[in-house]
């Protein structure tokens, strides 16, 4: 599984 | 995007209405702690600063845009035109007990130290404590209205199901970011005593006392 930014959330 | 994380987006939404509504309308921020908004201020602007950088959606660009503005015309109309209802003698929250150690943990803990990175996760880590200050001032005063109680549970709300969202997001797109996901459980556990009064009196009519 990736750790990701989650950016696309507020 | 899915159900979880609408839900919650449309519960963050309702807060800050909700906050703002119950101002202007009553003409007064009683019982409201200005330190947290001011906190949630500073959660929005450190946070969306890729306002200005990056482009995800119309979606996301509204709701930064209106969060940003409902938390500056909170801070307005508490500071400035109903300051004369704001209980500064209730509201003793030191908030530099809590900016400070955000500060130092985002210096330490982040995933690139680079500036906007490193304010990003500043936000997350201070949004999971800025409600300290409120829920400091309801256990001072021993109570809250109930359109206080519904602001605060529909604020805690979002983050719970932000939670959901990101269990969803792990199995469904292999995707996950520790930083939020510990800050957010940490964010909605100091809810857990308020959801509990909540439930347990103001869904049944009560008022939102603290046990003496």
């Amino acid at each position: 599984k990736d750790n990701v930014q989650t950016k696309d959330e507020l | 995007m899915n159900i979880f994380r609408l839900s919650g987006d449309l519960s963050h939404l309702l807060a800050v209405i909700i906050l703002v509504l119950k101002i202007w309308t009553t003409r007064s921020c009683a019982g409201i702690s200005g330190k947290s908004q001011i906190l949630f201020a500073i959660v929005y602007v450190t946070r969306y600063l890729d306002l200005v950088t990056t482009f995800v959606s119309v979606y996301n660009t509204s709701m930064k845009v209106i969060f940003i503005g409902a938390s500056f015309a909170t801070i307005y109309l508490m500071y400035s035109k109903f300051k004369a209802t704001y209980d500064h003698n209730h509201d003793s929250f030191r908030i530099e007990f809590l900016l400070a150690p955000t500060v130092i943990l985002a210096l330490l803990i982040n995933q690139k130290f680079t500036v906007l990175e490193v304010l990003w996760t500043f936000s997350i880590y201070l949004e999971s404590v800025a409600i300290l200050p409120q829920l400091f001032m309801v256990s001072k005063t021993g109570e809250a209205e109930s359109i206080t109680s519904h602001y605060l549970f529909a604020l805690g709300s979002y983050r719970g199901l932000y939670l959901l969202n990101w269990i969803y997001r792990y199995y469904a797109e292999d995707h996950y970011e520790l930083i939020a996901i510990v800050s957010g459980i940490v964010q909605t556990v100091l809810y857990c005593d308020f959801f509990y009064l909540y439930i347990t009196k103001v869904l049944k009519g009560k008022k939102l006392q603290l046990p003496a």
